[in-house]
């Protein structure tokens, strides 16, 4: 097993251990994009889920770096009036749950704040998932050149919502920590590209 | 064997640098 796991790393080859880990790696590089590096953005509407993700992409070797003052300062401005003043602009973001109005708006516009410094986006939202919100995540992904994957809120009524998403190259998982460990995977293969070039 | 898997690296190398592959260790 360790020869074989040294000979799939030395080809760049990603080795997914279970069926789901199969799924979830071809849902992952679905995406147009690959993460440049290690630095790893959360965009939340549940704390639990930015715990749960914080945790995984430390298992996995991914860094979640806290926002420059800057950063956090233009998060804080765009959020002003929109949602609580106690929500922690650092990384991750909690959004504690902003108006149905203009949602898709508001997730866009911090996704796009927080990926000036990191490499890597997953969000986890409870957004309604219209066309609207599909063209403004492809959009976002398309503009920064950065992978956006999702992982949103009830998931298990959402599967068809989450295969539409992963169609149009937003990589979509149930859970946050499946999101996690199949970037962590995609930033292992950009790495090997890069590596050989 | 070890023929098969020198080939089959080859293979893979000269695939992962133009897409992703995954192996399913089923």
């Amino acid at each position: 097993n360790t020869i074989f796991e040294a000979a799939m790393k030395q080809c760049g080859v990603s080795i997914a251990y279970n069926i789901e880990e199969l799924i979830d790696l071809m849902a992952a590089f679905t995406c147009p994009c690959l993460p440049k590096g290690n630095k790893l953005g959360i965009l939340a509407e549940s704390g639990g889920g930015a715990v749960a993700g914080a945790d995984s992409a430390f298992e996995f070797g991914l860094d979640i770096p806290v926002l420059s003052k800057a950063r956090q300062q233009e998060l804080t401005d765009r959020l002003k009036g929109v949602i609580p003043p106690f929500s922690a602009p650092k990384n991750p973001i909690d959004l504690v749950w902003p108006p149905m109005e203009n949602r898709v708006k508001i997730l866009v516009d911090c996704a796009e704040i927080l990926l000036k410094e990191v490499d890597s986006l997953i969000i986890m939202d409870y957004a309604v998932f219209n066309s609207d919100y599909v063209k403004g995540m492809q959009d976002l992904q398309n503009r920064v050149r950065k992978p956006v994957f999702l992982a949103p809120c009830f998931p298990a009524k959402r599967q068809a919502e989450l295969a539409k998403l992963t169609l149009k190259g937003v990589p979509s998982f149930t859970i946050p920590e499946r999101a996690v460990k199949a970037m962590a995977t995609a930033v292992k293969y950009s790495q090997y590209v890069q590596s050989i070039k | 064997g070890l023929k098969y898997a020198s080939d089959f690296l080859e293979l893979a190398k000269r695939a992962t640098r133009k897409k992703p592959v995954i192996v399913w260790k089923g």
